[in-house]
């Protein structure tokens, strides 16, 4: 089904 | 110091119950802009950006910068004590580790104020920049909300794919398998009961139900929600708050293995 993605994975922290 | 009064009460009641259940503990960053806050569930997996602006509270004071680490839940707690027509104001000491919530009945009859405790919350702070996305549907809310609520009897996880014939929402599960499509409607005289999709190239994502389903709390603030789609980005689902902000969720994708 595929695995979940994590939001760090898109976004870089500030 | 830190003073900010909302007629609208109702608001931040609605704000806090759409997201207690996805985020437990959060800073609200108070600026001259307004109150903004930035939070992802325990997993990581979504993240919830607010913003009310300044300009939607009838009086609006913050000294300077400032960010209150609250527990959303005891936040609720308070809140519901307070009347759906109640006018809130919000008061805290800059360095103070309480924040006062005051509740004014619609007939000044009433006036009770709620000291909650602050917290320290270390939170990472992403950074989200500006996308062009590939796809952003608006539709009824309740629709998003419906389809959503009906498609995680069949299945836990939902395709997303925008096409030049519509948003297609597909699931699949041990009983079998679901598609709803919804088509371009701007043929109605009530704008916010419209569906409008804008397409600069297909796109198909997918995400898990659980989720999506727990962003509907927000339905109760706003007609109409917007999904933005782009195959290498989470998917962003706004609903924005009337003449102050918004509320947006971001949901990373399930990707392919």
């Amino acid at each position: 089904k595929g695995s979940q993605g994590r939001m760090e994975s898109f976004f870089k922290p500030m | 110091m830190l003073e900010l009064r909302l007629v609208q009460g109702s608001l931040l009641k609605k704000v806090i119950e759409a997201i207690k259940d996805l985020v437990t503990d959060a800073n609200f960053d108070c600026s001259a802009t307004g109150l903004s806050l930035q939070a992802m569930d325990s997993s990581h997996v979504a993240l919830v950006a607010l913003l009310l602006r300044s300009e939607g509270f009838e009086h609006y004071r913050c000294d300077r910068n400032i960010s209150m680490g609250m527990n959303l839940n005891n936040m609720s707690k308070m809140l519901k004590c307070a009347g759906n027509d109640d006018i809130i104001t919000i008061k805290g000491d800059d360095g103070g580790d309480t924040i006062t919530f005051m509740f004014e009945s619609p007939n000044q009859d009433k006036i009770s104020d709620f000291e909650m405790k602050l917290m320290d919350i270390d939170s990472e702070h992403l950074g989200i920049p500006e996308a062009e996305y590939h796809a952003i549907v608006k539709m009824p809310s309740s629709e998003f909300s419906r389809i959503c609520k009906d498609l995680s009897s069949i299945g836990d996880t939902v395709v997303i794919s925008v096409t030049k014939e519509g948003v297609k929402f597909t699931t699949r599960g041990d009983i079998g398998t679901a598609n709803i499509v919804c088509r371009q409607n701007k043929t109605i005289d009530k704008p916010d009961e419209a569906t409008i999709i804008e397409m600069n190239e297909p796109v198909s994502l997918t995400f898990a139900l659980r989720y999506l389903n727990s962003f509907t709390k927000a339905t109760s603030l706003s007609e109409s929600v917007t999904i933005s789609l782009s195959s290498d980005l989470p998917v962003v689902i706004e609903y924005k708050i009337a003449d102050m902000g918004y509320i947006r969720f971001y949901l990373a994708p399930k990707i392919e293995d």
